[in-house]
């Protein structure tokens, strides 16, 4: 369902030039549930916004379901991220004017749903992580793992095909990163959605199908 | 060094009141390396909050070297932060319009010190933690274990007597892990540096002298 050939990314500022990723070639197929790990600054969140259509590659090719990506228009990018994937940012990016339910609401936003039907998604999304009782809560009055609870339902809410997982664990203990970890497979294997993760955690990593590994922008096993 | 005697917080909001420390007491000597764990939303990054006197308790004392801290007025509270303590935030809260070398400068403002000795210093902290390639990036050029890094190295710089770090290897890969918690066992062993880590990382929390653990805004053992 993803297929990139020979994707690079270069960084330019001004005084440096970072190849984050060097010539990746990667397929992932529908259903697939693939974790990505290495070192730090290896490339694995800039695969993410390659792969998410948040950002381009300088060379190389990426074919969502069998269609070019680069010959799509701005609209028509924004569409398929919209109603088609789920990003839980590694920083989270929730608005913090936004309350927690009007945050994981964003994506449903994009279809044609009544507000009480959004507000009936996004209100079970938040139950699933445990947040019932911060719906009303903002950003600024939240603990850390709690943002990222609220950036996983907002990713799941509207039950895309394809989610993209920035370290989705990383700010959780084990038993709730346990308990996400359960929602992303019951997620893969009943709605059948193709994941993507990064994680730092070995355990974690072990649960899904296929690992690869970064280091210094290059994949470096399969 | 630290000693909090029934020391409650108590967040408020439009719907919800929220208990996040209740009654704590808690001892903290001089070049002791304690870590914090506990479940998300346990009271953790609310203790450190409270121990680096960037919030008050709702009730309870806190002393800093046998001195009472409600008695200090704010401009000698913000005295005791700037120069004693280092601060390594869950959310790194790195200046977004400073360069990554401008921001590990920060704390060193506040002293009687000329550019080219900050600029030193802040260089060395950075070359500690790997970072010497990146001094003119700006936190939005940075992976997020970098930015981790460069909080670390904020942290550092002025050798504080007391660091409170936040899931200061959170978002890094073992390796990057295992580095940094050989930098803030050598500020403990040759500094006598007293510092105060949250993790989520049993092997991480093995490695400091002894572990608290949060439950529901208590403290549930010692
Ligand atoms: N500014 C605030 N306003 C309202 N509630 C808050 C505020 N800050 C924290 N809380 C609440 O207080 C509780 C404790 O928060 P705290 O950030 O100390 O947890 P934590 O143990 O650090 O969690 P995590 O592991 O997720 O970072 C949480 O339930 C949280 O929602
Ligand atoms: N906007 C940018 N401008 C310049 N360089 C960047 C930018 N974004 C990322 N980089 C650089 O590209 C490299 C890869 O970054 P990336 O965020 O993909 O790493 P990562 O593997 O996700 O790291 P981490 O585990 O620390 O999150 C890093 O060296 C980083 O400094
Ligand atoms: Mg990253
Ligand atoms: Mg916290």
């Amino acid at each position: 369902m993803i297929d990139l050939t020979d994707v690079s990314k270069v960084y330019r500022t001004d005084t440096i030039e970072t190849l984050a990723l060097n010539k990746i070639n990667l397929s992932v197929r529908n259903g697939e549930f693939l974790s990505v790990m290495g070192p730090s600054g290896s490339g694995k969140s800039t695969l993410l916004n390659v792969i998410g259509l948040l950002d381009k590659p300088s060379e190389g090719q990426i074919e969502l379901d069998g269609e070019e990506v680069s010959e799509k228009s701005e609209r028509e990018i924004a569409k398929i991220r919209n109603e088609k994937i789920g990003f839980v940012f590694q920083s989270f990016h929730l608005i913090n004017d936004l309350s927690v339910l009007d945050n994981v609401e964003i994506p449903l936003l994009y279809r044609e749903l009544s507000a009480s039907k959004r507000k009936e998604m996004a209100l079970a999304a938040l139950e699933n992580v445990g947040l019932s009782a911060r719906t009303k809560h903002f950003p600024s009055q939240l603990s850390g793992g709690q943002k990222q609870r609220v950036a996983i339902a907002r990713a799941i809410v509207g039950k895309p095909n394809l989610i993209l997982a920035d370290e989705p664990t990383g700010n959780l203990d084990s038993a709730m990163g346990n308990e996400i970890m359960k929602i992303l497979h019951d997620l893969n294997q009943n709605e059948k959605t193709t994941i993507v993760m990064v994680t730092h955690d070995e355990n974690i990593a072990k649960q899904t199908e296929r690992t690869i590994r970064f280091f210094d922008g290059s994949k470096i096993n399969d």
